[in-house]
């Protein structure tokens, strides 16, 4: 139930980003969102480094839910 | 490895970013 409800808001949150619905996210969706976060480009970086674990360059959903679900300890 | 053993520099940075995620849907 709890890992539902984390995919189930990892969607959401990953939309915010992927505003042009790919099914991915890349460093520039990261560097637009930097306007409407309280983060640098730097850190947005770093985010985006961080989640994305093959360092393809492409966020999917699943290293995203997996990010989201390593932010709440799970 | 010390990145993958938790307390990176990174942490702060995502749990912020998370948060700021969250709030943007909730506040909208």
């Amino acid at each position: 139930e709890m890992k539902a409800m984390i995919v189930d808001k990892s969607r959401e949150l990953f939309l915010i980003c992927d505003t042009e619905n790919k099914g991915f996210i890349t460093k520039r969706d990261m560097q637009r969102l930097g306007s409407e976060l309280p983060l640098s480009p730097e850190q947005l970086e770093a985010v985006f480094d961080s989640l994305d674990d093959d360092g393809n360059g492409f966020l999917t959903l699943e290293e995203f839910t997996d990010g989201f679900g390593g932010y709440l300890g799970l | 490895d010390p990145s993958k053993a938790g307390g990176t520099p990174n942490e702060g940075v995502l749990a912020n970013f998370f948060n700021s995620l969250l709030s943007k849907k909730t506040g909208t």
